[in-house]
């Protein structure tokens, strides 16, 4: 009667797909289309390439309810590419990716492109192409999922002469889905991926054969992440053990100093001592109460230098600029960096902007453009830390912003590890230091809008006269 | 460059354990209990027991930062117990449960007791004891959690002869945690939970000796929830090949009449006939045609009966009755049990009810319980379905609510499965058939309120004269 199983991750998360965004035939269409360009702008950084990405949707045929239809869906990017031994994994199996190291990445899970090819099997019945190119050959494999394995079933796999030395990833599949219901949410995360990613090329043709086409605003290309060693602060046993099982340091000493960011000789003596152990012990021959005892006093001192931000790629004032004023040519904008925070000893960085007037619509509510990691949040609002801060943090009477303006706040977090509140990646939970940062950087910018704002005024009063 | 790898269920909640509850010391100690609290219940109502829990939580030591401390929780419960052979993978393997068949239960996801030793073991670096009897000898085991490979290490196993012929499970582990900031949520959690468990015997022994006990209000044991057969509506193409590789049948007729609830002959038929397919045909021959062809049938077939609620256990108007009396100690109550309805293919059943004056004290917002499956949801109220329709479908001005009144709503929601938003289990998603049951039950029960509100005014009203 009562009987266990085991189940895989692709299981569980075909299972619990709502719980990654396929909740329904709309949102699904949605989520499966965000995961596939968020892996292209990702592969494009990588190779602090100029993205070009295009995304084609075309009805193949009748689905089993009104709105619902089978699509083609294909997705194109000039990035990196996935080199031929591992697109088999990347694409089929739950939990394979190649961003879990210290890095910024729009992806962070090694889930979503493999749910999105995951929900055009369960719908359609059909396999996925993957067509790639890294150097040299373009590789087309054709691909089930094994979803009680988790593990790829490779139908076909063809090499062919790259003659134009293109380099990029095609991803194509069919899916069964609702475009009509989603058609504006889709239009609109390609239009907030533009502010973000001034610097992208980013072209939708949807059903209807209508051309979406948001041109890149700028050439310049941010600051690539550098992956950077862990911070000391929030390391536990486990982190702890797996760094000693890795490293070559034959003391404590040089342990600390090269498995940490922040860490020279002077901070490692301290906390060995703090742990009451040797600077010349051999990490790997630490008993459990040692291992216990140093991760203790890790947590207990004090005295670390803030995370270094170079694992970080903020959007950059002067982009992040070009991208609000292409897509939401306002009159009036401020945008602030803030500089880098942590918490839990992973760094982050705010960016924040206010938008008015202009082009920008007169709105009962604020309009809010959350970004996290460069990824628009298009769902969720009223679970964000954003939100709190913009309806419960700032005092908008106190910058003279009557109601019903036309006014947008944009925000940006960017972190080694959002705190998304749910693998769908739709709200950031509030954490205090997140919270604070983003409440400082909203209220310069509206400072600044209010200084705007009385000279406006000045000016029409003086124009009345 | 790019370094692709794979990373095991175990190590992705570890590096993102903050999406299963455990944010910061206080909240993971929250989380931590009502996974073992939420366990025991089930092991209770599996095997139709009178839940006897008693949670205990000891100091005995100092953590690394003001109000964190190591605490020693002990949970112990008269359940049924789990099986020797399956004690290690049950506490020490994520995706390991026996929660995955087709009836209702508080867990879900084979993952929660596992998150709770995970963390005890990440911040104390202690193993965890486990103690089982579901007949004969009690089994104790001492347990690590491989987190790399996702797998039990049994550091110890020993046998007890049971002399009381007891029957139950004993989890006693340490953790790092703040009591002090969870210590409010936690009594919430053990009060809410005697709301909707009035049949429950729940003591919390806290650090510093305080008793919190909540003894039963009643004998009653609800029905308890039956194994059903899948319902055919949101089928898709996995699980039909599933079914269609576990099936004993030899033709489609009898594959889908025994593999499915609410198909009958007749319906087989029509289905059948639909996809353009043999009632005789094999179904473990069908090939990959035919087999889009019967899913995409199922799906167009509109005259399916709706889901069988056997695999349902609400808690019932009289015990729910008897938990909000005993708990809020109401002056007005009025209980509501919607008849079973169904989303995507799962049943499920909303219950509601308005709960006035008395000692509900007065409250600028009206005060909501929410509960799903039985288990009380005390976080992201603003991000729950209930608190829409409480905000947004109620006008509480057709009641002769005023403001501030001593009002309680309280929620529940059991189905096959529950519409969480994150595998944290606290907001449910706005699914529009469960949005319409909230909305009808909750103004039947405000209905009932006006007449007694107005009642209640003509009697003070006659009293004056
Ligand atoms: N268009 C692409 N170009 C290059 N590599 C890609 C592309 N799409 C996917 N990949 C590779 O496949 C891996 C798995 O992708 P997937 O989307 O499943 O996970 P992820 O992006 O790592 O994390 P997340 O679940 O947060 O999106 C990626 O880590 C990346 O290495
Ligand atoms: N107190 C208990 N008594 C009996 N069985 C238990 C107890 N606690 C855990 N189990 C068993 O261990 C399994 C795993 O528990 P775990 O909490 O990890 O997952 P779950 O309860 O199945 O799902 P969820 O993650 O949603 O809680 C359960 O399915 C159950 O069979
Ligand atoms: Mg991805
Ligand atoms: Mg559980």
């Amino acid at each position: 009667e009562v009987k266990f199983e085991k189940i895989s991750p692709a299981d569980f998360f075909y299972r619990n797909r709502d719980i990654a965004g396929f909740t329904n035939p709309s949102r699904s269409l949605y989520t499966s289309i965000r995961e596939l360009v968020e892996n292209s702008l990702d592969a494009c950084e990588m190779g602090r390439i100029l993205p070009e990405i295009i995304v084609e949707l075309q009805e193949v045929g009748e689905g089993s309810s009104e709105d619902v239809k089978i699509f083609r869906l294909r997705v194109k990017d000039n990035g990196i590419g996935v080199d031929a031994k591992h697109i088999p994994h990347a694409f089929a199996t739950v939990f394979y990716g190649s961003k879990y190291g210290y890095r910024q990445s729009r992806g962070t899970f090694g889930l979503g492109g493999t749910m999105a090819l995951l929900y055009g099997q369960i719908t359609t019945n059909r396999p996925v192409t993957v067509i790639s190119c890294t150097n040299g050959d373009i590789h087309e494999f054709v691909l089930r999922i094994d979803v009680v394995k988790n593990e790829p079933i490779v139908l076909d796999h063809k090499i062919h002469k790259n003659n134009d030395e293109w380099k990029g990833t095609i991803i194509d599949y069919y899916l069964e889905a609702d475009y009509t219901n989603s058609k504006a949410k889709i239009v609109e995360y390609f239009r907030n991926t533009a502010i973000a990613n001034p610097n992208a090329s980013l072209t939708f043709i949807d059903p209807k054969g209508r051309l979406y086409y948001f041109p890149r605003v700028t050439e310049k290309m941010p600051e690539p992440p550098k992956e950077a060693l862990p911070h000391p602060v929030g390391v536990d046993v486990e982190t702890m053990k797996r760094l000693i099982s890795m490293t070559k340091s034959e003391t404590l000493l040089s342990f600390l100093t090269s498995s940490f960011q922040r860490v020279g000789p002077k901070t490692a003596r301290e906390v060995i001592e703090l742990a009451g152990l040797e600077h010349v012990a051999n990490p790997k021959e630490l008993n459990h109460d040692q291992l216990t005892a140093l991760v203790e006093a890790i947590k207990r001192y004090k005295k670390f230098r803030a995370p270094d931000p170079t694992p970080l790629s903020p959007i950059g004032k002067d982009l992040l600029e070009a991208g609000i004023r292409a897509i939401l040519m306002p009159e009036f904008l401020y945008v602030v960096q803030r500089p880098p925070q942590s918490y839990s000893g992973f760094p982050f960085i705010v960016e924040a902007a206010i938008a008015y007037g202009g082009k920008i619509p007169p709105s009962e509510n604020i309009q809010i453009y959350r970004f996290a990691n460069k990824i628009p949040l298009l769902y969720d609002e009223r679970a964000d830390v954003v939100w709190k801060v913009v309806s419960e943090r700032i005092d908008w009477n106190n910058y003279n912003v009557s109601k019903g303006a036309p006014l947008a706040v944009v925000t940006h977090i960017c972190s080694l590890k959002v705190p998304y509140k749910s693998v769908g990646k739709e709200a950031v939970a509030d954490r205090p230091e997140i919270e604070r940062e983003l409440t400082i950087a909203i209220r310069e910018c509206a400072r600044e809008l209010k200084h705007y704002l009385i000279k406006v005024e000045r000016r029409t009063i003086a124009i009345k006269r």
